[in-house]
């Protein structure tokens, strides 16, 4: 990183997916569609790359992106993610840019004070939804994935109404279903 | 150890520093 870059307390990568629709998921096409597409140590370079990258709402639908500490693999089956999960928020169509972008910098300025719990955050677009998911390392600690609802609650600034689901990896290796 | 923190409002600002461009 450049002198003078403000440091980010992690390393992340931002991959990118995308599913031909219909085609169900399994690891191995999973890993073959998933493809890096940076790596940045700073907020300088952060946003430097974020400005050229297409909006989450812009992208065709059954596209993903996630963004993950540096040598954790967005999957399940990943060492950081096996014994973890996830909070899952649908979200109207139109609303995934900014709530996304929210979600982001709360995680990269370190907002959730949990300690090196997040893995990483997930956008997927839909046909008919979108949904946004923050990813932990330790399913169980229901202390933990409490305090990441309520900070997930308060940088989204969701309505009341918003229907949130807590999700561990090893039930949706169970059902190899992601939401 | 320490973490570093950011607030959003200051990530934001640094959207338009000219180091990010």
């Amino acid at each position: 990183i450049n002198p003078g870059d403000h440091k980010l307390q992690f390393v992340y990568t931002l991959w990118f997916s995308r599913r031909s629709p219909g085609n169900k998921a399994s690891s191995s096409n999973y890993e073959d569609n998933i493809k890096m597409v940076a790596t940045f140590a700073s907020v300088e370079q952060f946003w430097s790359f974020y400005s050229f990258l297409t909006r989450p709402c812009d992208l065709t639908s059954s596209s993903d992106y996630h963004l993950f500490k540096q040598g954790i693999k967005p999957m399940w089956e990943d060492d950081a993610n096996k014994t973890g999960g996830k909070w899952i928020v649908r979200l109207r169509k139109g609303l995934a840019s900014r709530l996304w972008e929210n979600l982001i910098l709360a995680m990269l300025g370190e907002q959730f004070m949990v300690g090196d719990e997040i893995c990483g955050a997930v956008v997927s677009i839909r046909f008919a939804e979108d949904i946004i998911s923050i990813w932990n390392r330790t399913a169980s600690d229901r202390t933990i994935t409490s305090r990441i609802r309520d900070t997930l609650k308060r940088v989204l600034n969701l309505p009341l109404s918003t229907i949130m689901e807590y999700k561990a990896h090893t039930d949706s290796i169970k059902d190899q279903s992601s939401f | 150890g320490t973490r570093i923190i950011y607030e959003r409002n200051f990530l934001m600002q640094m959207r338009n520093s000219p180091l990010a461009q």
